[in-house]
């Protein structure tokens, strides 16, 4: 038996708007410790890891591990019928083949209720090992979105350099070229608008930008975000959301040949 | 050229 309250029920919202483009079917896993995604873009370029802790939600049971197959847009279609102060509840029962989701608006005058039908999907679990990345940029998430939608306009890659000036975005293509750069800026007053950059060497990475653009759709979910490079290593883009959880977006680099 | 990458040549299956 599953049963999940999820109080702020629109984060499990703002998720699935985060990776239903990325991602077509994918299974939720559900442990003691929380309840998380781990798939593939169809082309294997990128990888997102998602997870909210079991401490996230106000009811949590998961009698035993339960893994289940759902189609992310149908879910995301779902998720779009509940109210922006919704309680959300999911259930399923142990070797059932479908999910419930029950949404109740904050006074109780409305209850709905969704039922999914479970897929069977083939996934492979990707290990993804611990490493100490050259540089972690900090920043503001809203800030990183505009980057990033800006450079699109221009070209189709995205140049991220790390250096102890700063973090250079660059771009370039058939009208030309663009580079942004974002120093370091501690002193701010609201520590969600600040800049830290940690360097232990230089790093230039070069990405293909529709890729990171899709992943700023997570933006809504966290006032900062963090870039981990390093080296001929896929970049990480960490959305944490508050003491909840976290969403990651690996993506593999452009190589020289 | 920049070639683009694959995530599974980076992470393997755990």
């Amino acid at each position: 038996m599953l049963e999940l309250r999820l109080v702020q029920g629109s984060l499990l919202k703002k998720l699935l708007e985060a990776i239903k483009d990325l991602v077509t079917d994918a299974n939720f896993d559900c442990s003691a410790t929380g309840f998380s995604l781990q798939a593939m873009d169809s082309s294997h370029v990128a990888l997102v890891s998602l997870l909210l802790r079991s401490e996230a939600f106000e009811h949590y049971r998961c009698d035993r591990n339960i893994s289940m197959g759902l189609n992310l847009s149908n879910m995301a279609k779902v998720l779009r019928c509940s109210g922006p102060d919704d309680i959300i509840t999911l259930k399923a029962d142990d070797g059932g083949d479908s999910l419930t989701f029950m949404f109740e608006s904050p006074n109780q005058d409305k209850i709905a209720d969704f039922e999914m039908k479970l897929m069977d999907i083939d996934s492979e679990h990707l290990g993804i090992p611990d490493t100490e990345y050259q540089a972690i940029v900090r920043m503001p998430s809203a800030e990183f979105a505009r980057i990033c939608k800006d450079l699109s306009g221009i070209g189709d890659t995205i140049a991220i350099s790390v250096t102890k000036e700063g973090v250079k975005f660059s771009t370039r293509g058939d009208i030309g070229s663009a580079n942004i750069v974002c120093r370091q800026n501690t002193s701010v007053d609201k520590p969600e608008d600040a800049t830290i950059i940690e360097m232990e060497e230089p790093v230039t990475l070069t990405f293909a930008l529709r890729y990171i653009n899709s992943f700023t759709k997570a933006t809504p979910l966290s006032n900062q975000v963090t870039l981990s490079l390093s080296s001929d290593l896929p970049v990480v883009v960490e959305y944490k959301i508050a003491e909840m959880g976290y969403i990651r977006f690996y993506l593999a680099p452009k190589i020289d040949e | 050229v920049n070639k683009q990458s694959q995530i599974t040549t980076f992470f393997s299956k755990s």
